[in-house]
């Protein structure tokens, strides 16, 4: 429907340059003593897992690298069934961190765990 | 400046894998036995840490470990007077038992300090590898010679994980008061040699399999 797709495309235009609101990365640094977890974990003082956060625009640029099935949930959110929801704001790479800890039997234990900081987001 | 939150007010049964994780390792937890570690061995898994990731926990590429898990033992000694006249001869166990199965050896190396200074002179020391049967003692030499004058023996061969008997290594940390004596070098101890275990930890998340029994493993 043209139509519907010239209004739309007014608004995608409007979005094109990415309303504040729309889904991003956001900073969160946090340290360990917060999480009360300081007691065993030595290293590191605190780490920025990071998180993702905002609304996932109409139509959903390349550089969110939504799969297709994001596309089409957005688009039958827009045109058929508003009850269905837009795709959701969510982390797509993530990268590891090491962490030194203190073991129940006083050893120390040095250890990389996979997928602790968000680097970019995504509509899914 | 939050006040740290009190372990208590973690959740009961906490559902988030890492959470999970580091609760069975929490002070407290069932199973913490001794006072945290200090000295010697914390000071070298720093100067380790330090070398394998920046601030804020990022792991280096460019000086990689070659593995994601590298465990530190500390030795259990036998009492008793290890000083004869210049000699100190101290017995070493290490207990191994109950390494998570995860966790593949790759190597282990036992750290030590080779020649110690003295007030009056030098400690010169080695290590002795106490076969479980009558076997020979094996005389242990350095394969690699880290840093800060510590030594690094492979003791790989001796170890086979899982397998009960072999879930102890037994050393003897041998060492001579060379140069003149005198003085109170004689009271000089060296610190005990620790075990350093590389592993791969084939588990890339944290998800225990027993919490996830359909879930493909990661």
């Amino acid at each position: 429907d043209t139509g519907t797709l010239a209004h739309d495309l007014s608004n995608y235009l409007r979005e094109q340059g990415g309303e504040k609101s729309d889904c991003s990365l956001h900073p969160f640094p946090v340290s360990f003593a917060q999480l009360g977890w300081d007691h065993w974990i030595i290293a590191p003082h605190r780490y920025d897992p990071h998180y993702c956060k905002g609304t996932c625009p109409h139509l959903l640029r390349y550089d969110y690298h939504p799969p297709n099935h994001a596309v089409v949930q957005s688009f039958v959110h827009q045109l058929v069934d508003a009850s269905v929801p837009r795709p959701s704001c969510v982390p797509y790479r993530y990268s590891p961190i090491s962490v030194l800890m203190i073991e129940p039997n006083g050893g120390i234990l040095y250890k990389e765990y996979e997928n602790m900081i968000a680097e970019s987001c995504t509509c899914r | 400046n939050q006040s740290p939150l009190p372990l208590g007010s973690l959740p009961a049964v906490p559902t988030l894998p890492l959470l999970q994780a580091l609760q069975m390792r929490a002070p407290g937890s069932p199973g913490w036995r001794v006072e945290p570690p200090s000295g010697q061995p914390l000071r070298y898994m720093l100067n380790l840490y330090r070398r394998a990731a920046d601030r804020e926990g990022r792991p280096r590429r460019s000086r990689s470990l070659g593995t994601n898990t590298i465990r530190l033992v500390q030795a259990s000694s036998h009492g008793g007077q290890p000083w004869a006249g210049r000699w100190y001869l101290q017995a070493l166990t290490y207990y191994l038992e109950g390494q998570p199965e995860a966790e593949h050896l790759l190597r282990a190396t036992v750290v030590y300090l080779p020649s110690l200074s003295l007030a009056h002179g030098r400690l010169l020391c080695a290590l002795e590898l106490v076969a479980a049967s009558e076997a020979p003692r094996v005389l242990l030499s350095p394969t690699a010679h880290p840093r800060h004058g510590w030594a690094e023996a492979d003791v790989t061969p001796y170890l086979v994980l899982g397998n009960s008997s072999m879930e102890i290594l037994a050393l003897r940390h041998v060492c001579v008061r060379a140069g003149r004596a005198g003085g109170h070098d004689a009271l000089v101890a060296p610190s005990h040699p620790f075990l350093l275990l590389y592993l791969n930890d084939t588990q890339a998340g944290l998800a225990p399999p027993a919490a996830e029994p359909h879930r493909h493993r990661r």
